[in-house]
């Protein structure tokens, strides 16, 4: 179990700190607005009402004694959210996660030295994208722009023929799809070879550009 | 290939108008912020520049011609995310996403008709609960219980290493883990040679049952 600080209880804080705390962390939920800390009190350890810009009140909080500590501060607070940051580097915290309100943003975080950073707009949207628009898609990781990894029930035609029939034999990367695994009933293998039969059921993951990602449907007929 | 139209190019709707693009779909993207058209004319196959609080406007648009009609208005335009939602609604969109800036909102967004209603901010903050805090994880996909695929940071101890002196040139399954592709910098590349050094700034495509991915760092000692 970790030790884990939560400053800023917007949307995103707020539901960070209830799920961690429900995981069995123990949760330091931090806002400057006292309607925010009351709304929190049975969603975390302990929630406090600071200035987290306050280096002061963060060193009296212990908080480089915490595991993990994340700065939800959100597009309106994006300079507290980058001062914020600094502090906690400067203060040996050993690991830090913010959130971006965008891209430069984003940079401005990692180069402070923000161990790991979260656009949740831009992910949610990728997935949003993938899961429910494309055929058969019901999750999706996406790795860099354009490209991803989707969890794929295969459509209709390609049931009981083989991934090389189905053109899905390839090595993937720019030049199409390339099936990592299946999942059939309660197992799972990996690289499956060419002849491998397509059965009902099956649940393929797939690396594929979205072009490609966006061609299965048509592959099937 | 679907008929799509976006509405609102904040950081949701205009990564959503972008990937649905991508993907295939015709966009059609609307903002009231001609800055906003601008910047997406090359991410949707059109970009319009308009009030969607204004009916005459989204009926000259055809839009109840569309499949799928997505409201992403934000937080701070939560009365025209409704007033637009009950709009396309009564134009007889078949299938209206939106985007809620928080539970009433979505309640709200609900009551009025909208099929499916996205929260962004809850959702990225709860995977990041679960996902942040295995080491070095920094996405997860499950496949089946206790075996999925991750994103991976590699521990320091990795770095400068190749796959096979860490430990990671295995088929995975259940005999360790295997590493699916390797994210560098912009690009990425399948199924990585068992030589393939390992560097700074690397994401790991990985597949591994759990208990492996804990000792992941371990592996780097
Ligand atoms: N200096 C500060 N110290 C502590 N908390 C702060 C500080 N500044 C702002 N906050 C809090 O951070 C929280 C989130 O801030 P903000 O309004 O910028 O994000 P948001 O866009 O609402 O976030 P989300 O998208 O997660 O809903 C608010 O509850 C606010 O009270
Ligand atoms: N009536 C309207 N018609 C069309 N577009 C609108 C209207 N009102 C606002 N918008 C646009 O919607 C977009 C998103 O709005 P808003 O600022 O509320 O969200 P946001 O919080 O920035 O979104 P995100 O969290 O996705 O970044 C803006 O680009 C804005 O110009």
């Amino acid at each position: 179990k970790k030790q884990v600080c939560v400053i800023g209880l917007g949307r995103f804080g707020a539901t960070l700190s209830h799920e961690l705390y429900q995981s069995g962390h123990d949760v330091l939920a931090i806002d400057i607005d006292e309607a925010k800390i009351q709304d929190q009190l049975d969603r975390a350890t302990y929630a406090v009402r600071a200035d987290a810009t306050n280096e002061a009140i963060l060193k009296e909080l212990d908080v480089s004694e915490y595991d993990v500590c994340i700065v939800s501060l959100g597009s309106e607070n994006i300079q507290s959210s980058i001062l914020v940051s600094v502090i906690l580097k400067s203060m040996g915290v050993p690991f830090i996660i913010a959130r971006a309100a965008n891209e430069l943003h984003g940079a401005t975080l990692e180069r402070v030295g923000v161990d790991r950073v979260v656009y949740p707009e831009s992910e949610s949207a990728r997935r949003t994208a993938h899961v429910g628009f494309d055929a058969g898609v019901i999750d999706y990781m996406p790795i860099v722009p354009d490209f991803g990894i989707s969890k794929l029930r295969p459509p209709e035609g390609m049931l009981g023929h083989t991934l090389e029939e189905t053109g899905l034999a390839g090595t993937g990367d720019r030049h199409g799809i390339s099936v990592l695994a299946i999942r059939r009933g309660r197992t799972s293998f990996l690289h499956p070879a060419k002849d491998e039969e397509i059965k009902a059921g099956d649940v393929l993951i797939v690396a594929a550009t979205n072009e490609h990602l966006g061609k299965i449907s048509e592959i099937a007929n």
